[in-house]
């Protein structure tokens, strides 16, 4: 589908990448941990529940995650996790290590 | 509205009582808290995703919580408050008290 094609350009030309709903808790969990490290300048948060095209927005993610839910944190291109893989990266370091290797900070 | 007089219903006639979404990780939160001192049949979860009248009951929890976002947790008749605020009073112990004054513990 157009969605998935979407997607991976999305994935390959943002160095941190948030699939995120606006009214979702989560997904402010997963923003809040990123900004411990970068301002929201260095980072693109894509609102899925403003896009018409929801429902193969997540069949695409589905597809190229495993899981259709959100928060989806792609660093560099890869598949880092949700919102609790992501708080917990920022807890232990391992966030901060992947945007050094990712050349963001 | 008719869901105004529902949702007062439902919080004089339930001890517990979450309002929640079906798919929200906060709401999930919310009831882990819960299920620290209570099984799942001490407490009553309202999924209003699953209701069609959603608009209404969230215009309801507006006019009584002051917000209409979920979850929303009721002890004894009384707001407690949403994820964050259920998740602290399970860890300082507040919420162990209320259960004990509702009676339910
Ligand atoms: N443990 C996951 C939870 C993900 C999850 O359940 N997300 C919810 C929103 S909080 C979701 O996308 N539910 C399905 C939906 O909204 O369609 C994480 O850390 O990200
Ligand atoms: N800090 C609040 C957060 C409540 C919140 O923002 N809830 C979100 C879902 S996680 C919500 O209801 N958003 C509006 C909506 O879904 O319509 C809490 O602890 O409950
Ligand atoms: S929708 Fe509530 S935490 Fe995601």
């Amino acid at each position: 589908a157009e969605a998935l094609k979407d997607v991976h350009a999305a994935i390959a030309s943002n160095k941190v990448l948030v699939y995120s709903k606006s009214s979702c808790s989560f997904c402010k969990k997963a923003k809040e941990a990123l900004n411990q490290f970068l301002t929201p300048e260095q980072y693109t948060v894509i609102e899925i529940d403003k896009n018409p095209d929801l429902i193969s927005v997540m069949e695409a993610l589905l597809e190229i995650t495993g899981n259709h839910t959100v928060p989806r944190v792609f660093i560099n291109g890869r598949f880092l996790g949700g919102g609790d893989d992501t708080a917990k990266a920022a807890a232990d370091g391992s966030l901060k290590k992947l945007l050094v290797d990712a050349g963001v900070l």
